[in-house]
């Protein structure tokens, strides 16, 4: 499987993954596509999600959907002005956080039975992955400068 | 302006002792390789779903990765072919599963997604709907290698029974 996800210049999210599946797959098993919601999802408001793994895992999860769900919630709960009791989370807080969220819904995944990875960025630039396998083929880069690419853990 | 890119060609049972430092230098180039190219395209300004539509589709050419040319074979001994794109911005998006000659999976993913009337479009009609949209065909021995093909007998020789093949990883 292979993807990318990215942010432009204008603050628009897109992402993209594609695959040819398992080998010796069968019976016109489609459970290992990339399924909008599962393994690829979009949206401006919280991120841009491809994924790669156990794909059956990745639906009963709605991994791509979730990720974003929750980051999206992350941002609400921070910046929503009527709970003026709560404190704002300090910048570096909130990007800490922003990572547990790939985490904590890989987890889950794992916790199914299944593993594999995710890369997401956000509307604030970062670019991020989480996988719960020995390795993954991955690559990032940003505007500021970053630019790297990765096998293993 | 600001912009970002992430990629990635598969996760997995990638063991480092099981990959020469040859074999490591060229997936590291491949994939610098795609990054180069969605990076290029965002740097100038351009949108982030033509970015990542060149990455994936250069991904998708390179044998080294089950996407495209080099796809993993199904039991049948056939490259079964699967794509998706959404965009952020109006949350569109486009699915196409189990094409067989379809050269870029992700572009008829897009076209799916710029016709608008459906989201997801599988095997014989999404093939007839590339083929109204002018999307390029191959012949379906251009995405076969022959270390998908090995990998596949290993997975039959183990004489595993049909629940056996059909564990849950994809």
């Amino acid at each position: 499987t292979v993807g990318a996800v990215a942010l432009d210049q204008q603050g628009n999210l897109a992402a993209a993954t594609s695959t040819g599946g398992l080998t010796g797959k069968r019976w016109g098993r489609i459970g290992d596509a990339p399924i909008i919601g599962a393994g690829t999802y979009a949206d401006n408001r919280a991120c841009a999600v491809s994924a790669t793994g156990a794909g059956e895992y990745f639906i009963r999860v709605g991994v791509a959907h979730e990720i974003c769900s929750r980051l999206r919630m992350l941002e609400a709960s921070n910046y929503l002005k009527f709970d003026k009791a709560r404190p704002l989370a300090a910048e570096e807080e909130i990007r800490a956080m922003k990572q547990l969220v790939p985490d904590a819904v890989l987890a889950e995944v794992k916790e199914l039975g299944g593993d594999g990875g995710v890369i997401l960025v956000t509307p604030e630039g970062e670019a991020l992955f989480s996988f719960n396998t020995p390795g993954m083929y991955r690559g990032r880069a940003t505007s500021t400068g970053m630019r790297e690419v990765a096998i293993f853990e | 302006g600001r912009w970002s890119l992430a990629i990635h060609g598969g996760a997995g049972t990638i063991l480092r002792e099981n990959m020469t430092s040859d074999q490591e230098a060229e997936y590291e180039a491949a994939l610098a390789a795609a990054l180069d190219a969605g990076s290029s395209i965002l740097a100038d300004g351009g949108s982030a779903l033509d970015a990542v539509e060149a990455v994936v589709t250069r991904l998708e050419d390179d044998p080294k990765f089950n996407a495209g040319r080099g796809a993993v074979f199904t039991w049948d001994e056939a490259n079964e072919l699967d794509a998706a794109i959404m965009d952020g911005r109006t949350r569109e998006a486009g699915a196409v599963t189990g094409v067989t000659s379809i050269k870029n999976p992700i572009l008829l993913a897009r076209a799916v997604m710029m016709d608008g009337r459906h989201v997801f479009l599988s095997g014989e009609g999404a093939e007839t709907f590339a083929n109204e949209r002018g999307i390029e065909a191959v012949d379906p021995s251009y995405f076969r290698t022959e270390k998908r093909l090995e990998a596949l007998k290993r997975l039959k020789e183990r004489e595993l029974s049909a629940l056996d093949v059909d564990h849950k990883y994809g």
